[in-house]
């Protein structure tokens, strides 16, 4: 969070309050200036917020007026948009900034002596990875300020395990600023430097705050599931513990096209080392080379024991770079040996089957038409194999990817080209390499809810958590029960879990304390997520009536999703200045060109 | 040609053309960090017997320099030619073939485009637009593309190089013209004023028959005020 000083601009406080109740952060960013000029200056306000956050709000109070963002649809906020640039203002307040952040950027005019006050609210659901949800603010405030301080509030009905709090900054004089504390279902976590504390050294005027500070906690289980359920929505959190790992069958689709050349290639095979080692002895595994051509390592997929660890260590390590990129045939190649592993019980019954895809490019030899491969992969693979997409580097068709990903069953993923790109390669795997559970099915009372979000999952992996929400509609229930039935690693497993209705006032009377229709809007969240999702893989006629759900959900909601736009009209010396906030969505990089038409 | 910068940070694009006598070739990148130079020969003017048909000029040939491979790839409407030291080898646009070196990736696909790289770093997309042989207006012509703009080098330059790491400017006093949706506007660029009109050009990767329409703001006069210099600094004698 910044409020850079333009010229005479003092930024006296910052102020970044965080609120989390039942995994759903609700977030306000504050930050005050006052213009100590003689004359008129520029303020501006830059915030890096996550990538999978929703902005909710923005205001502006200039000379006690209050100017407020509006979120529209987006095709009605590009009219305005379009309105603006005939103005002269060309707006776009967001913007991708880090791997895992956007940028809200604003500035405004304001006249001699005078304050502003920008306020930006965006909200999220934190996700379970590794055991833990993870919180994450950027701190960048440019100079010292008066008033600096974060203050994040958790509340937990099942109780908090663990809490900390780091900083990329922090230093032995920083580390007094620092609070935490937790008991039962409350966290606290408090950042409030003073002036001193900020400085760079004892007679600097420039400050050391300026780095990613996060918050990482997990909440007690006592059970496998949880049901929350608050004004008429009920959230329910499943992360079964301690289960057996269930064997998978990975096939390492790996692009060694000349584009790999290098770096690229020294991280992948760094990360493929890396990944052997952490294989576990019931997994099966193969590989699958490709550039023009195809390379599989063994014509069938080989159990992880020490010895075919081995060698595969040897395979990895004199892969070399060809030539150029065919993705259709070795995805295909991939489906097939699973179908022939499957249909020869070469694998284990009770066993995940996932082909991940590694690729730094698009197509441009064998079948290079987007939609005929994505069509092709689809049709080839009828057993539902999950297929997880890395794609590496800039010049990757992202879009491509993720859409073949999602249609099967799985996740596509961006490696960042950087030094550690074999890190994030390995991180992507130890997320998914220990799934406990299959075809994960939840039954909630039919006749009693409505709108549900997803509630069958294919795999469920270990330090993880499944969230289904919904409505209850049935004012008269008493007991709100569920059904989880799932294959375990040796067994059909079977959970239940029930929840009085009657006592959960209290419950929601506690929660109201943060905010009273979090259930809700974690419900709103979580459906827009998925709608989205969906909207990728489906057919023409099915997309526009996804897109119209989560439409009508992201403006009751006032969500700035990818359907929608916020309008922040700001004061102007001459006249008023219309600028839009989006959503920022991953694309391919841009060009440039000299060409004819 | 027509030229297309694509501005991520205002999500636009500018656009304008380059007019000049066929034969003139023009720089448009210059990267001496990386030693990767491109340079297009204009063609144009179709003539028919004694009159001029079609005065729009385009690119017909261009030439590739990585001075660190001593390398120089000619790509014409007709040949692709790679010269490596002193070994010489052609290839067509009849066929679609592969050429891996060891830092050179080059794929041509049939009567339709090529991909070039250079190792890790630049990627460029040549796209062939053919016609037929009698036609009276079109002759065969060169698009070209830039992909990873970021990996060059901070000093990289050219009509197109120049713009590799952003451009910024601010557009004002849009107004009215006599044709609809063309307003003319007002560009403050590199502290100078420029009057600039909205129009669109055509990114032809997706599409090589139609292409895909691209909103951009037109700089006039060969793109004088936006270009550092004026067109003509950027003309070289030869296409290496």
């Amino acid at each position: 969070n910044t409020a850079e000083p333009v010229n005479d601009i003092e930024v006296y406080s910052i102020n970044i309050d965080c609120k989390v109740t039942s995994r759903f952060a609700h977030n306000v960013i504050t930050s005050r200036a006052i213009n100590r000029a003689s004359m008129s200056k520029e303020a501006m306000f830059k915030v890096d917020l996550p990538k999978t956050a929703f902005i909710t709000n923005f205001s502006m109070v200039i000379d006690g007026k209050t100017y407020l963002g509006e979120i529209k649809e987006k095709e009605v906020a590009k009219k305005q948009y379009e309105t603006a640039v005939k103005r002269g203002q060309t707006a776009g307040l967001v913007k991708a900034s880090g791997r895992k952040t956007e940028t809200f950027t604003v500035s405004v005019n304001i006249a001699a002596q005078s304050k502003v006050t920008f306020e930006l609210v965006y909200e999220e659901m934190l996700k379970r990875n590794h055991g833990k949800y993870e919180m994450f603010i950027k701190v960048q405030p440019k100079t010292l300020v008066r008033n600096f301080q974060i203050e994040v509030e958790i509340h937990e009905p099942q109780g908090i395990s663990f809490l900390d709090a780091e900083a990329t900054f922090i230093t032995n004089d920083l580390l007094p600023a620092v609070h935490k504390s937790f008991s039962a279902e409350k966290g606290y976590v408090s950042f409030k430097p003073t002036l001193d504390q900020q400085r760079s050294c004892a007679t600097c005027s420039t400050t050391l705050l300026d780095g990613d500070f996060t918050v990482t906690y997990d909440v007690n289980r006592e059970s496998a599931g949880n049901i929350q359920v608050v004004d008429g929505y009920f959230v329910h959190f499943f992360a079964p513990q301690k289960l057996a790992g269930v064997p998978k069958n990975v096939i390492y689709v790996i692009d060694k096209s000349g584009s790999m050349y290098g770096r690229k290639l020294e991280q992948t095979k760094e990360a493929l080392l890396e990944i052997l080692k952490d294989t576990a002895e019931h997994d099966h595994f193969n590989f699958v080379l490709f550039d023009n051509d195809i390379e599989v390592w063994k014509p069938s997929l080989v159990k992880a024991t020490p010895e075919n660890l081995k060698k595969a260590r040897d395979f990895v390590r004199q892969i070399t770079d060809g030539y150029t990129t065919n993705i259709n045939d070795p995805v295909l190649k991939a489906v097939q040996l699973l179908d022939e592993a499957n249909a020869l019980n070469q694998i284990p019954e009770r066993s995940v089957s996932l082909i991940v895809l590694l690729t730094d490019g698009e197509a441009n030899i064998g079948e290079t038409e987007p939609e005929k491969i994505q069509e092709n992969v689809k049709k080839a693979n009828q057993r539902g194999y999950t297929l997880y997409c890395l794609g590496f580097g800039y010049g990757v068709n992202y879009g491509f990817l993720e859409k073949m990903a999602l249609e099967n069953a799985g996740i596509a993923r961006r490696i960042y080209e950087d030094s550690d790109a074999a890190l994030q390669m390995k991180g992507f795997y130890t997320e998914i390499a220990n799934p406990t559970l299959l075809d994960i099915k939840m039954e909630y009372p039919e006749n009693a809810i409505a709108n549900l979000t997803q509630n069958s999952f294919k795999h469920y992996f270990d330090g993880s958590e499944i969230v289904v929400a919904g409505r209850i509609i049935d004012n008269d229930l008493n007991v709100f029960s569920v059904d989880v039935k799932a294959e375990g690693a040796d067994n059909l497993l079977k959970y239940s879990e029930n929840v009085q209705l009657q006592d959960t006032d209290g419950v929601s009377k506690k929660q109201e304390y943060i905010f009273g229709d979090f259930t809700e809007r974690l419900w709103a969240y979580l459906t827009i997520q998925q709608l989205l999702e969906k909207r990728v893989s489906a057919d023409p006629s099915e997309k526009e009536k996804l897109k119209k759900q989560a439409l009508d959900l992201s403006l009751k909601f006032k969500f700035v999703t990818p359907l929608t736009s916020m309008v922040v009209t700001k004061p102007d010396e001459i006249e008023e200045e219309t600028l839009v906030a989006d959503k920022f969505v991953e694309a391919q990089a841009p060009s440039n060109w000299v060409d004819s038409d | 040609p027509h030229f297309v910068i694509n501005v991520p940070s205002q999500n636009d694009a500018l656009c304008f053309n380059i007019q000049e006598e066929p034969g003139v070739v023009l720089n448009l990148v210059e990267d001496q960090g990386l030693g990767i130079a491109v340079n297009g020969e204009i063609i144009g003017k179709k003539k028919i017997g004694n009159n001029v048909m079609s005065n729009e000029t385009y690119f017909g040939k261009l030439g590739f320099v990585n001075r660190e491979m001593k390398l120089r790839i000619e790509v014409t409407t007709e040949t692709i030619t790679i010269m490596l030291g002193k070994n010489k080898k052609e290839y067509t646009w009849e066929k679609t073939t592969s050429v891996k070196k060891k830092g050179l990736n080059l794929v041509i696909h049939k009567k339709n485009n090529m991909t070039l790289s250079f190792g890790e770093g630049a990627k460029f997309v040549i796209i062939l637009h053919q016609f037929l042989k009698d036609d009276p207006l079109h002759m065969d012509f060169l698009g070209f593309y830039t992909l990873d703009d970021h990996k060059f080098s901070a000093h990289v330059h050219g009509l197109l190089g120049q713009f590799f790491h952003g451009i910024d400017y601010e557009i004002s006093n849009v107004h009215k013209t006599k044709i609809p949706d063309k307003p003319d506007a007002t560009m403050k660029v590199k502290n100078k004023l420029l009057t600039v009109t909205r129009g669109s050009q055509k990114d032809y990767r997706s599409d090589p028959r139609k292409g895909k329409k691209v909103p951009c703001w037109f700089v006039h006069s060969n793109a004088e005020g936006l270009i550092d210099g004026t067109h003509k600094d950027y003309i070289v004698p030869d296409i290496f």
